[in-house]
């Protein structure tokens, strides 16, 4: 019943990293005079089909590219944004032919599904909520959660999404009384919903019935962690982490994602892995994503680098392509395929 | 080394018994 204490991943790993494993599988451009911001994988039904597409999103516009062959993709449908630009996807594992974005300037002030029409396939917006929302997240079993206002007034929500991908029923969640950063489902436990907050705490809630259930306090070395994948296993709670605002440290460099290990019985914690730039390497964390024991990120440098979350090292790096820096890096949904995109709308899929 | 405490398989459960609702 005791952890081993931090390990630091990816430190001497110039020579053990393996830049074969990823593989180009298929890329294509897509024409916005706008900034490309986000990319994502959905499930869309055509003709009673459903199929794996790319979503992309420009600050003005969202597309639906649909895969032609192995290597062509096809844009089938697009989305306009006049007023407010798009900030981000937000993905909803089990809905399909349905896209949700959050859309704001610096911060999100609405939350809009995009999905067809079915009798013309004509494109259509449905406002879900609006509002100073802080933190989003897609959830299973059709649902989504977001926080609404800081602090005291702060509102935490769950919605379960309709067939016409309107909201079908509402539930609130106990507020902690702090601002909410992210949100993250908890695999091993079907009700369970963690959040990180600004003052360091990971708190856990118990969905079914909106209570809070714990406030876990974290090592105060990295302010204002981003939850990317928590899991239960053998009474302990596992939580990736990444920190935006860490600093370089002399002895690991630029600390990019964390594994912490929770006791939600007694709040104490630990962290057991460290990930950070191989050797030679510079730069901070840009954006990241996990999926199972896979980490990407996104480096200031515009490489994009891997890690191995059980092995314990960075198993890939991407270098800028074509003297383009990456800007985007996300797991597909559908597959077990790297999305990388750049800002003037190139995307490029790996396979890991 | 570091000690985390009692640990319990059923922490979901037994929070959710404890926590004002």
């Amino acid at each position: 019943h005791s952890i081993e204490q931090t390990d630091v991943a990816g430190l001497p790993a110039q020579d053990t990293w393996n830049p074969s494993s990823l593989q180009l599988v298929s890329k294509f451009k897509n024409p916005s005079s706008s900034c490309s911001v986000d990319v994502s994988a959905v499930w869309w039904d055509r003709a009673g089909a459903k199929e794996p597409c790319i979503v992309t999103a420009c600050e003005d516009v969202v597309s639906l590219w649909k895969p032609l062959d192995a290597l062509q993709w096809e844009k089938v449908h697009t989305w306009h944004f006049t007023e407010v630009p798009v900030l981000q996807i937000v993905p909803v594992p089990d809905v399909y032919s349905l896209i949700c974005v959050a859309l704001g300037n610096l911060e999100i002030r609405e939350i809009r599904a995009l999905l067809c029409s079915s009798g013309d396939e004509s494109e259509k917006q449905v406002l879900l909520k609006s509002g100073n929302i802080k933190a989003v997240l897609g959830l299973t079993k059709r649902r989504l959660v977001s926080s609404i206002g800081t602090f005291c007034s702060q509102q935490v929500q769950i919605m379960t999404f309709a067939e016409d991908g309107g909201s079908k029923d509402e539930q609130l969640l106990m507020p902690p009384d702090e601002t909410i950063l992210t949100f993250a489902e908890v695999q091993g436990i079907q009700d369970a919903l963690l959040g990180t907050t600004t003052v360091n705490n990971i708190v856990i809630w118990n969905l079914k019935t909106g209570q809070l259930l714990k406030k876990v306090h974290v090592d105060d070395s990295y302010q204002a962690s981003v939850c990317h994948r928590a899991y239960s296993e053998m009474g302990l709670l596992f939580v990736v982490l990444s920190h935006p605002c860490a600093k370089e440290s002399q002895a690991f460099g630029s600390p990019v994602f964390q594994l912490l290990v929770i006791n939600p019985k007694t709040a104490q914690s630990v962290g057991v892995l460290l990930c950070c730039l191989p050797q030679g390497q510079a730069g901070r964390l840009l954006e990241g994503d996990v999926k199972d024991h896979v980490a990407a990120a996104v480096l200031t440098s515009g490489t994009i680098a891997v890690w191995d979350l059980t092995l314990g090292h960075c198993t890939a790096l991407l270098p800028p392509v074509s003297n383009q820096n990456w800007s985007l890096v996300k797991w597909s949904v559908t597959d077990s395929h790297l999305l990388a995109g750049q800002k003037d709308g190139n995307i490029f899929i790996y396979r890991y | 080394r570091a000690d985390l405490g009692p640990i319990s398989l059923n922490w979901f459960e037994e929070l959710s018994s404890e926590a004002p609702l």
